[in-house]
Parts: C-alpha cells; structure tokens; sequence
C-alpha cells in the first residue's frame, strides 16, 4: 500500500472527468 | 477457485481493477490503448454489430499482451439493432470514443466522484481527442476501405495527429510518446504482457493465502 502515484485535485466543471461523466 | 492447471489465457479489465483495487497508470493506459486499436484495426471488417457500451468488462488483456473490446456480455440485454441513423453497426469513431471512456474509467478507478486525477498533458488530450471523436467528423464514417491501406507503411507516422478519425491515428499518438515510434508495437505488447502476467501473479498469490 504504497504512497499513491498519482495526484488528485477537485473535480473540475470544464475538466475532462465532468465532460467523460456527462457521455 | 479455479484448478491449478487451466489458468485464464485473458483477463478482463474490470477484474484487474478489482484485483488491484487501484487505478490502472498512464504506462498502462497508452498500452492498452494502442494494443486495443491494433486488434480493432484487424478485425475492422468485423465492426460490432450494435453500440458499443463503455464498461472494463468489455475490454480483455490477453496473456501475449494483445488487447480486445469485446460487445456487451450475455448478461445485458442487447440493445436495439439500428440507431437513430438506421445504422446496424458502430463506426470506427464510436468504438474509439467507448475505448476512451473505458480507459479513461480505468485511470479514475476508485476515486470519488468529486476528485479528479491529474493526468499529464499528452494522455489528457488522447482521452480528450478519443471521446470528442464523433462530434470533430462524422464524415469518415464507414469510408475507410480503401482510404488508408497502406498503413503498415510508416512514412506518415511522423506527422502531428491533431485530430482522431480511426484507430490508425489513435495508435500514432501513442506511439509519439515514446521517445521512438518504431518501438510502439514492441514496448506496449510487452507493457500489457506485463499487466497480465502480474495480475495472474497476484491472482494465484491470493487464492493460496485464501
């Protein structure tokens, strides 16, 4: 269980998680 | 819990995020990626014969590294024959964009729905590119017969892409991130070998410990 590799931010409303979410 | 002998020949990319109960990484993402257009590309005469949904079950690494997109599985219904175009199949844009949104899940594995995982330039803008496909052209739909054969030539993979019409452009992008192109087939079979390998690794680790 190592540290995570990868960073992490608030979703964003114009990023692509919101853009992916809304297909 | 399986015998000892017949292990899986594929895994299905939802049962390797389940076994990691992690993200797959950007290293992964552009290999399956590539992998996966690489079988599209030679199967394109077999276009799937309804929409395609955008679930990791779909999608199975195989243990020589190769990397298929699979229909829905027999447990869901299938959906209607024709979409509202009246086409009876995918076009190759479609199954780009499901492919899109399938990795893209992949790599936000597990995080809440309000966090986003930084993802480095170039991977976003794949992602990006790959699940605008349908809306940048339409017009390339089924014409792709005879337009690109000739695509095992590769003076053409040094220009930009800067824009995805079909798989071939797809497997460019990815192969533009390694520091050299004509590594691509080699370094992301051997990435996604690697991913089977250790998932079966870890696989048969925790059914002893069970």
């Amino acid at each position: 269980k190592g540290k995570s590799l990868y960073n992490i931010r608030p979703k964003h409303d114009s990023g692509i998680k919101a853009k992916i979410s809304m297909k | 819990g399986g015998g000892s002998g017949g292990q899986p020949e594929a895994l299905s990319l939802e049962e390797i995020l389940r076994l990691y109960n992690q993200p797959i990484n950007e290293e992964q993402a552009w290999a399956v990626c590539y992998q996966c257009c690489a079988s599209l590309r030679a199967r394109r005469g077999e276009t799937p014969t309804a929409r395609l949904g955008a679930a990791a079950a779909q999608l199975r690494v195989w243990r020589d590294g190769a990397v298929t997109l699979e229909q829905d599985g027999p447990d869901r219904p299938p959906p209607p024959a024709a979409d509202k175009s009246g086409r009876l199949h995918c076009t190759e844009m479609e199954v780009i964009e499901s492919l899109g949104i399938i990795i893209y899940k992949a790599l936000d594995y597990g995080l809440k729905e309000n966090e986003e995982r930084e993802l480095s330039p170039p991977l976003e803008q794949l992602i990006d590119y790959m699940t605008n496909a349908t809306e940048t052209d339409g017009s390339r739909d089924e014409g792709y017969d005879a337009l690109d054969e000739g695509v095992e030539d590769d003076n053409d993979d040094k220009e930009e892409v800067e824009a995805i019409h079909s798989y071939k452009d797809v497997m460019k992008l990815c192969a533009a991130h390694l520091p050299t192109r004509s590594e691509a087939p080699n370094h992301y079979q051997a990435v996604c070998r690697a991913l089977f390998a250790e998932t079966m690794e870890l696989y048969t680790f925790l059914a002893k410990i069970k």
